[in-house]
């Protein structure tokens, strides 16, 4: 891994004195390297490398006997500095109904992971969730999320033939009326340069007036993640992230493209096809997996 | 590239941050540079332009290398699609299906997702959709039961085209990685020399760990093939460079889009102009 790389670059100057930036520079290099394969993007690097090196130049990497370690120490705390070192709430102090918004790419697990999110709500939060099936496109979506809601008992709200902005909109409007105080909004998976569907988020977001609008990011995006991320941010200002599918081996560097790009948390992990694969993200936890 | 100072160093720059943006990945973008500069000619122009050309002909020879064997058809021709969840493989299932009802053919797809909710609901659309015919079991039933039976069914019908799609699994998961082997044998047994076809489905939008997907899905069963899906975003799709060169598998159809006509066959050309865009 990096920390074997990068002693086995320091080991070299055993005897040969002070540290000199050439060493620095080629253990940066190695960083480097290990971030670009675990997918952080490309111009996160760069700036996140001279955040890095600025520190690495200074005492305690060059008068250290354990130079190696403390270049690791310095990229280990940088990467938990800018995910965020605490984990993240979701917005759930408002006035009932809570309206929560999911959204992202095809495919990156939004669906799922609204029933997974009303099955711990229900659980760790004693809310009473409903799900909304919005994805009126996409064949047999509102029976996924239908079969979903069955499972966990949590009721989902579609209204056959209605648009996604009418279907969300009655949802939160009929929402305490049926008892129930905290709305999820699954939303169909559309691209971020599909003006039309963009558009029609900005309308579901404007009629439901959401507490939380989350960007669902599968783990394994490369370094597109960044263009996704900015787009979602500008047209809609999402208020966290969940990465899904880090049950897998991607290093996930997505992770940090994305809050390095958005500034806006990562709030839950996707951990598995089952409906109990959902936990609170851990920063520090995704740092060491980045670096592999 | 010592002493060839002719290079701009600025050019050289901006075209690797392009290839690693496109998701090529750090070691192919550093063989790509490397062979760059053993094809320079001593005496050559370095404009940004020609380095792009050559860079363009070294990435088109690793995509059509693989290219080269002739896919045997069969009949029942056997397509297994597999991959990792999410990445479009029902749709693409149901696009194949489609197309190829186009052609006069007759297609039996195979519902062997029988775990994800709805999964079957799903391809049961596409199939109405391309005028094929569905073969499937109770949710929750052995995908290999699945397989079997539609085989069976492609055999008895005289079907020119048997198209399996199969659950979303992460090849992390042993157990599920077992399960896709045995419906390859199963199949195997119906059908001989089949599954004629297995492509891996792999997102555009992937990124490094789209090579670890390959490796270990072609131990599972071995790939023939590749379809990358969701290339009408601003992804690049650049990992299939990898796969590509590493298994010798050569990407077969590319997905542009949620409808029923929006899958191609590959073209390595328009690929890698897409890389330069
Ligand atoms: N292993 C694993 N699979 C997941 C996870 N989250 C979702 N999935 C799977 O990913 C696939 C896609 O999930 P969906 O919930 O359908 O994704 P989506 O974003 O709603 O898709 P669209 O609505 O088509 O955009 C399914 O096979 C899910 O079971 C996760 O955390 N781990
Ligand atoms: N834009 C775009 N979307 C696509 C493409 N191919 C598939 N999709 C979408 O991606 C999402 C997931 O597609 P599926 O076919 O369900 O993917 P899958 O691999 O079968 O998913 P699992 O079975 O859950 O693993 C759906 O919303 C599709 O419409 C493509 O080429 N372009
Ligand atoms: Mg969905
Ligand atoms: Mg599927």
């Amino acid at each position: 891994g990096l920390s074997e790389k990068l002693q086995s670059i320091m080991q070299k100057l055993k005897g040969h004195g002070k540290l000199s930036e050439k060493e620095i520079d080629s253990a940066l290099k190695e960083v480097r390297i290990a971030l670009l394969e675990a997918d952080v993007n490309f111009k996160v690097v760069k700036s996140f490398i001279e955040k890095v090196r600025e520190r690495a130049l200074g005492s305690e990497v060059m008068q250290s006997l354990t130079p190696a370690q403390q270049v690791i120490k310095i990229v280990h705390s940088e990467l938990i500095e800018l995910m965020g070192s605490t984990a993240s709430r979701l917005e759930l102090g408002q006035e009932p109904p809570i309206v929560i918004m999911m959204v992202g790419l095809q495919g990156s697990g939004k669906t799922t992971t609204s029933a997974k999110l009303a099955n711990l709500l229900k659980k760790a939060n004693n809310k009473r969730p409903m799900l909304v099936a919005c994805d009126t496109r996409r064949p047999a979506a509102v029976k996924q999320l239908e079969t979903l809601g069955t499972q966990i008992g949590v009721p989902v709200h579609h209204v056959e033939g209605a648009s996604p902005e009418q279907i969300a909109k009655s949802a939160v409007e009929g929402a305490l009326k049926s008892g129930r105080d905290l709305v999820i909004l699954d939303t169909a998976g559309r691209l971020h340069i599909d003006e039309e569907l963009m558009q029609e988020l900005e309308r579901i977001k404007i009629l439901t007036d959401p507490d939380e609008i989350l960007l669902v990011v599968d783990a394994m995006t490369g370094q597109d993640a960044v263009n996704v991320a900015k787009a979602f941010q500008e047209r809609l200002d999402i208020t966290g992230v969940i990465l899904t599918k880090l049950d897998g081996d991607a290093r996930g560097g997505a992770a940090l493209s994305v809050r390095a790009v958005t500034g806006k948390p990562i709030k839950f992990a996707g951990t598995g096809e089952k409906l109990d694969g959902i936990e609170v993200f851990h920063p520090d936890r995704m740092a060491s997996r980045i670096l592999g | 590239f010592g002493g060839r100072d002719y290079i701009c160093a600025e050019d050289l720059d901006e075209l690797e941050a392009m290839l690693l943006q496109a998701d090529l990945g750090q070691s192919t973008v550093e063989k790509i540079l490397s062979e760059l500069k053993s094809r320079m000619e001593a005496d050559g122009k370095a404009d940004r332009k020609v380095l792009e050309g050559i860079i363009s002909g070294i990435i088109g020879e690793i995509l059509s290398a693989s290219s080269k064997t002739e896919i045997q058809i069969h009949k029942p021709h056997v397509i297994v699609l597999l991959g990792v969840n999410g990445t479009g493989k029902t749709t693409s299932a149901g696009k194949m299906a489609y197309s190829l009802s186009r052609q006069g053919k007759k297609v039996v797809l195979a519902a062997a997702d029988t775990f994800r909710a709805a999964a079957i609901e799903q391809l049961e659309v596409w199939a109405e959709r391309a005028g094929a015919e569905l073969v499937k079991h109770k949710q929750g039933s052995d995908p290999s039961a699945v397989a079997f039976d539609a085989a069976k069914a492609a055999i008895n019908r005289d079907a020119d085209y048997l198209i399996v799609d199969t659950a979303g699994r992460l090849h992390t998961k042993s157990n599920l990685m077992e399960e896709l082997k045995k419906v390859g044998k199963v199949i195997g047994g119906q059908v001989e020399s089949a599954p004629h076809e297995t492509l891996l489905v792999i997102d555009a939008t992937t990124g490094q760990n789209g090579l670890v997907q390959a490796r270990e899905f072609n131990k599972a069963i071995p790939l023939t093939g590749i379809i990358l899906t969701k290339l009408d975003g601003t992804a690049k799709g650049g990992i299939v460079v990898a796969v590509s060169e590493e298994l010798g598998i050569p990407v077969k159809y590319v997905g542009v889009g949620e409808s029923a006509e929006d899958l191609r066959p590959f073209d390595a050309k328009e690929f890698v102009e897409g890389l330069f865009k």
